[in-house]
């Protein structure tokens, strides 16, 4: 599941920082 | 749970609300009702006040990516409406964003499974996003672009199929969502409900989850019972809207995948695409 959601794992895993969308 | 835990946890989500969510019912209300002294909304009511618009539309969006590169090379010729399209995707995916941030803020949340995040938040944020829609409605319009716009409810019915087709349903359930007159520190707790959501598809580990989610619904039954004492049985018809809710993200994911197939030009935003991918 994590690897189809790659997008949505990098934002659960980031800091509260902006992530490139 | 005791209660006064209850409240501390009413407080913490409220909180964090504040922090991820930039443009609160409050200030929405404000701006609607034109209680915010000079700074009205710039309104869009035809193509002529669109294309006078659209700066403010594009003038808060995340840095360039490869997206919007594709979305402002968009041509007059593609139509108006895929361009306001692709405007409104680069917003969606900046607030999948900040619910994402106040999800990691509920507490627990982050200790779960994290493929049981990822569930959560896929079949969860656009349920969210519609709910966060409703205090920028009225009958007549929406505020968008962070409340420096407002875009009457006759505008988008006039654009073309399927386009015309994408808002009403939401003005539909936003004004009777609205006549339950939620506030904000309300809205954090409902958010958080709706997020810890137990039977999503595909969950590997649901008690925790439904844990966490006993524990907020207590939370935010108290909180009705508090802010809203006079309001009978206001807790039972909030839940009720999660039905109605699942049936507008159902709704709307099939028009987007219908606008795939139809629309030669239509990109759709890698996050967005992510997660309506085997949706519904």
């Amino acid at each position: 599941l994590k690897e189809k959601h790659k997008i949505l794992h990098q934002l659960l895993q980031n800091s509260t920082s902006p992530v490139d969308l | 749970p005791e209660a006064a835990d209850l409240r501390a946890l009413a407080r913490h989500l409220y909180e964090a609300y504040l922090k991820y969510f930039p443009l609160t019912k409050a200030k929405a209300r404000a701006i609607l009702s034109g209680k915010t002294g000079d700074s009205a909304p710039f309104v869009i009511h035809d193509m002529k006040s669109l294309m006078e618009g659209e700066q403010f539309i594009n003038c808060r969006q995340m840095p360039i990516q490869e997206h919007q590169q594709q979305t402002s090379a968009l041509t007059a010729a593609h139509g108006v409406e895929l361009r306001f399209f692709h405007s409104c995707q680069s917003r969606s995916a900046e607030a999948v964003r900040e619910v994402t941030e106040f999800a990691k803020s509920i507490p627990g949340f982050v200790d779960l499974d994290l493929n049981d995040q990822v569930t959560l938040l896929k079949y969860g944020v656009i349920e969210v996003l519609i709910i966060m829609m409703a205090p920028l409605m009225n009958k007549d319009g929406t505020l968008i672009s962070y409340g420096q716009i407002f875009m009457t409810r006759e505008f988008l019915k006039s654009l073309r199929k399927p386009f015309c087709q994408m808002m009403e349903p939401k003005f539909e359930f936003s004004v009777k969502f609205n006549t339950l007159e939620l506030d904000d520190s309300d809205m954090a707790l409902f958010l958080a409900v709706i997020i810890l959501s137990g039977d999503r598809p595909g969950l590997l580990n649901v008690k925790p989850i439904e844990q966490l989610q006993e524990t907020v619904l207590h939370s935010l039954e108290l909180q009705l019972k508090l802010n809203h004492p006079d309001s009978l049985q206001l807790f039972a018809k909030l839940l009720q809207k999660m039905t109605d809710l699942r049936q507008i993200v159902t709704d709307h994911v099939h028009l987007i995948q219908l606008l795939k197939k139809t629309e030669v030009d239509m990109c759709l935003h890698p996050l967005l695409q992510e997660i309506m991918k085997d949706l519904y």
